[in-house]
């Protein structure tokens, strides 16, 4: 892409300024980075596109809670999973993200390291989404802990907690309905889920993860921000960065949040999630 | 607001005679960031911004508007009539049933907007019959006769082991045969760049021969709506969008994204989770709307 502009230009700028715009870092995060830079190019007298690049990809990967020296060759496991105790993991974002399907794609990679997963079904709301939840369940030999439709999602939880520790359980996974950040008492159902985790297990949930659609705009900003004061994430799921968005609205996320990207999902099938890497990402979004 | 940047930036020019390219230009400086900020693509932007200048350069400035709102006023004309214009009503067969295609990426909200769309038409007279095309998402067919129970109107189904040409086939003699005057064909997501989901739909439509094929699109797409749906376009053809999720708070901005690089009107949005919660698009709502 820089063969285009051997040197530092005003067509060289513009072309990053693109690049980063259209990969959905947005406005504010693409001028801060830009005008970090600009600083360094005067700095270090650069006038080539190469070096510049490379400072570029060290300014994301610091961005993306790794710093140059941190970051490690291969990427590792970054979930908040320990022996001895029932993990509990929380899964939450808008309506339509990849939540069930992550769930599954979770409990598929917990089980073959060895665990013993139970899943929540605490969406009780739309249709067939307990259906769904059963279905992976099946395919994957866990239990699923269910509800009829309509029934209060904390209720389901506190089941699900319960049952889990009868069946020795070492890990449990929450799915939740899609909600819009935006919708009051859908956030209050959220935070009353939570309570019942943090009362009945200690330091639960372990990890809150927020499951966002890679070809979310600006939005995903506002989605990370409410979903973050209402239950303190630990994690960002990208999924769907199988297509051709570039899903930059993690550097974004990263910049005013600090909220790791923890994994992607890159399909639908069980296998389709990897462990987050700032390399690759970055390689995949300066094509 | 928009207009309230724009003004900070125009606010010397009172008392001037014209808006110069130079006025111009620094208040569309405001307006493609707004735009940005709202998700229009990069694309697009550059070029409404290019047509909002032909019209406000030169423009004698008016003494009930503030140079800023002069702007604004233009920007928000052209963004109207861009999203607006075309017949935004369907367009139905001659003999029936009509034939609808419902089409998109992953959790835009098809199989919801099924439901939605064929509730609005039954409650306008119409008799519907619902197809479930989806084989491949887990418990898909039976979200579809979730709603359609919900909603007293029948969904034809085989099953997720038959094809869904076949279900489509089938879902058309039923239509013809119980006197169903409209058929809303729900899909499996899919990404345009997934090349045989993509020729498995331009199959089903070349079958069936719908009278419209509506691409779903979620209200919080960003810089990829370009893509998408110049693809779904290019390769399937598209007679209008609807879309979802407008109960929320994005700001909408790939519906310009869209209208522009595929020419099809937006005609319905979802705006809620439930049955009822469709509604005949605006264009002027949604201009203000996307302009913030
Ligand atoms: N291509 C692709 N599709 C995905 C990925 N993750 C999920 N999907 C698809 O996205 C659609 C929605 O997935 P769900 O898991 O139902 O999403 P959800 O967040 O649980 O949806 P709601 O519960 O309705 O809010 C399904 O068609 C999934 O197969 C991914 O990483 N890549
Ligand atoms: N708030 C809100 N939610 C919506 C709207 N339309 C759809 N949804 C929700 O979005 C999620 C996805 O909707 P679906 O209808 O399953 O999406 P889909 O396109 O059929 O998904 P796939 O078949 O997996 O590709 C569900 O949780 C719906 O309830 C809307 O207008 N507003
Ligand atoms: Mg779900
Ligand atoms: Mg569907």
């Amino acid at each position: 892409l820089f063969k285009m502009h051997g040197k530092v230009d005003e067509a060289l700028w513009e072309e990053l300024e693109d690049i980063l715009i259209t990969s959905d870092v947005g406005t504010a995060a693409t001028e801060k980075i830009i005008d970090q830079l600009r600083e360094i190019v005067k700095e270090k007298k650069l006038t080539t596109a190469e070096p510049l690049l490379e400072e570029m990809r060290t300014i994301l990967g610091a961005v993306l809670n790794y710093d140059g020296a941190d970051v490690p060759e291969e990427p590792v496991d970054p979930l908040n999973v320990e022996p001895g105790r029932l993990n509990v993991i929380l899964m939450v974002g808008v309506n339509g993200t990849g939540k069930t399907t992550s769930t599954a794609k979770l409990t598929h990679r917990l089980k073959s390291k060895g665990h013993k997963v139970i899943l929540a079904a605490a969406d009780t709301f739309r249709a067939a989404a307990i259906d769904q939840l059963l279905v992976w369940g099946t395919r994957l030999g866990v239990d699923v802990i269910h509800q009829n439709e309509g029934s209060d999602p904390a209720a389901v939880v506190f089941d699900a907690v319960n049952a889990a520790k009868a069946r020795k359980a070492d890990v449990l996974i929450v799915d939740t309905a899609g909600r819009l950040h935006s919708k009051v008492n859908l956030m209050e159902e959220l935070r009353k889920i939570r309570r019942v985790l943090t009362r009945e297990i200690p330091d639960a949930p372990h990890e809150t993860l927020l499951v966002l659609d890679a070809t979310t705009g600006q939005n995903a900003v506002n989605q990370a921000r409410t979903f973050n004061e209402v239950a303190n994430l630990t994690g960002l799921v990208l999924a769907k960065l199988d297509g051709t968005a570039k899903g930059g609205i993690v550097v974004a996320i990263s910049q005013e949040f600090q909220i790791p990207v923890k994994y992607i999902g890159l399909g639908e099938k069980i296998e389709d999630l990897q462990v987050f890497h700032p390399k690759p990402f970055l390689s995949a979004l300066f094509g | 607001s928009l207009t309230e940047r724009i003004q900070g930036v125009l606010n010397k020019l009172r008392g001037r005679g014209k808006l110069t390219e130079a006025d111009v230009n620094d208040a569309l400086r405001e307006v493609r960031r707004a735009l940005l900020e709202a998700d229009v693509s990069l694309a697009v932007v550059k070029e409404f911004i290019n047509q909002v200048k032909t019209r406000a350069i030169g423009e004698e400035l008016w003494k009930s508007l503030t140079p800023g709102q002069l702007v604004v006023k233009h920007v928000r004309d052209c963004l109207v009539e861009l999203m607006g214009g075309t017949q935004a009503d369907l367009e139905l067969a001659d003999s029936p049933p009509t034939v609808i295609l419902m089409v998109g990426l992953h959790g835009a909200g098809k199989t919801t907007s099924t439901g939605k769309l064929a509730l609005f038409m039954k409650n306008r007279g119409f008799k519907p019959l619902l197809a479930a095309t989806d084989i491949y998402r887990p418990a898909a067919i039976k979200q579809l006769e979730v709603l359609g129970n919900q909603l007293g109107i029948p969904v034809y189904q085989l099953g997720e082991n038959a094809s869904p040409l076949n279900i489509c086939r089938g879902a058309y003699k039923q239509a013809k045969e119980n006197g169903n005057d409209v058929l809303l064909i729900d899909t499996a997501g899919r990404l345009h760049v997934e090349k045989e989901l993509m020729d498995e739909l331009k199959i089903a439509k070349e079958e069936m021969k719908p009278q419209e094929v509506l691409l779903v699109v979620d209200a919080m797409t960003g810089q990829d709506a370009v893509n998408i749906a110049s693809q779904f376009s290019e390769q399937i053809g598209i007679t209008g969008v609807v879309m979802t999720k407008l109960d929320g708070d994005a700001r909408g901005g790939a519906a310009l994204s869209v209208r522009q690089v595929t020419g099809a009107p937006i005609k319905y949005i979802g705006i809620g989770e439930k049955s009822s919660a469709l509604e005949p698009f605006h264009p002027d709502r949604m201009a203000s709307r996307i302009l913030g």
